[in-house]
């Protein structure tokens, strides 16, 4: 019988052999077929992007470019066709961001281009690919991910708008503070929302889900940062478009909730180090609404204090809650249409769009920056899971 | 050391492009 010498590590080169005939067998396993809360729990991050690389590796070594070539065409269109079977599901869009861009970097780091070479170990400088350019393969991925990250968007957006408003406007957190007589029974506690109405937990509890899940496939932490910035500008926007449209929302007590609730959201970005990621700053302009909401509105003092302090609202949005701010009780007085004036007389130079609501459509341009990794291919094992054992570890 | 040879750069068709190239019948197609 012939001996089966279990190879050391050492001996591979970290690529996977496999026969064209396999092809399809690869990317209906890996792809079309791979569940990622199935075996894919369990998975090393990235582990199918560094799968389809290796593969990709071996059809290079042999220098045959119908295999690169069919190989790639293969890859590509299954995880669109995947993500067109299953586009509105957050965990299978997440998963194949995650992968398409750790695919994408692997094509750089093993692309022999310099620049992509500054952190390889000597063994991954042997490793790069020996015989083709795939640069515009590169491009084509770089489309492909834009696409996804698009989609993941979307996913992200369907299931948090419905939160958006009853979390972070309806829902009152603190108590007593709308100014409502307290009924013979304590008002619910603040978790306890109606059946059905969502609260700002709700909010937190799906951006947590949200973050365990990409953290979970191995997304790269600068494209997180982008998700989350995406998902704050959504959950603000929502929120100031209906303060702007709901005379009900504009009051002093509302004020106070909103900035109850932004200290929340900011908390959260703490609690997950992403102080930095521009999310905070997408706020900026309902956090100035709901302080309008509770400045003073009389002199021309406060006049100017307005004007310096809406700085990211437009001058439409500013006499707008000027207009719907209701006084909380009869002693209050509502804002003076002389006030109004003073206000709309020292904005009059600025240079703005007339647009009352934000667009909550609005994507920001993502960007997939290089990210190395430090995993070793030749250690790389296949899962028996994976139902791959037509390839051959080389 | 010699010099690596260079790397021969494969053109790479469009995603569009390669929608076509469907390898497998799309089930869900209509």
């Amino acid at each position: 019988h012939p001996v089966n010498i279990p190879r050391r590590e050492k001996d591979f080169q970290g690529m996977l052999e496999y026969k064209k005939e396999d092809e399809l067998k690869l990317v209906k396993n890996l792809i079309l077929e791979l569940k990622p809360r199935g075996v894919a729990v369990n998975l090393i991050p990235g582990l199918p992007a560094y799968i389809l690389f290796m593969c990709l590796r071996h059809a290079d070594y042999l220098n045959d470019d119908q295999k690169v070539r069919s190989l790639l065409t293969s890859v590509i269109n299954s995880i669109k066709k995947i993500l067109k079977k299953r586009g509105d599901d957050f965990e299978t869009v997440s998963f194949w961001l995650a992968n398409t861009c750790r695919f994408l970097h692997c094509l750089k780091q093993y692309s022999g281009d310099e620049q992509f070479m500054k952190y390889n170990t000597p063994k991954q400088n042997d490793h790069c690919l020996s015989n083709f350019d795939l640069a515009e393969y590169r491009q084509v991925l770089s489309d492909l991910a834009i696409q996804i990250y698009q989609q993941l968007i979307k996913c992200m957006e369907n299931i948090l708008q419905p939160m958006i408003v009853s979390g972070m406007l309806e829902h009152e957190t603190i108590q007593g503070v709308s100014g409502v007589k307290p009924t013979g029974l304590r008002k619910r506690t603040s978790s306890i929302a109606d059946e059905g109405t969502y609260t700002l937990d709700s909010i937190l509890r799906q951006l947590s889900s949200f973050h365990a899940t990409m953290c979970q496939h191995g997304t790269d932490p600068e494209l997180i940062k982008q998700v989350v910035k995406q998902q704050f500008y959504i959950i603000g926007a929502v929120t100031l478009n209906n303060l702007l449209l709901r005379k009900d929302m504009c009051s002093w007590s509302k004020g106070m909730q909103i900035r109850y609730n932004v200290s929340q959201l900011e908390e959260w970005l703490r609690d997950k180090n992403l102080m930095v990621c521009g999310a905070k700053e997408t706020l900026e302009p309902l956090i100035q609404a709901a302080q309008l909401l509770q400045v003073k509105k009389k002199t021309d003092e406060d006049a100017e204090a307005i004007c310096s302090m809406c700085n990211t609202l437009t001058t439409a949005q500013i006499v707008k809650v000027l207009n719907l701010y209701t006084p909380v009780n009869a002693f209050e007085e509502r804002v003076s249409v002389t006030f109004i004036r003073t206000i709309q007389n020292r904005l009059r130079d600025r240079k703005e769009s007339p647009q009352l609501l934000l667009d909550t459509k609005t994507i920001y341009p993502v960007t997939f920056p290089f990210s190395p990794s430090s995993l070793a291919l030749e250690t790389i094992q296949i899962p028996s899971s994976l139902s791959l054992g037509f390839l051959t570890r080389v | 050391r010699p010099l690596p040879r260079p790397r021969i750069l494969l053109k790479a068709p469009t995603l569009a492009e390669m929608e076509e190239m469907n390898l497998f019948e799309d089930e869900d197609s209509p």
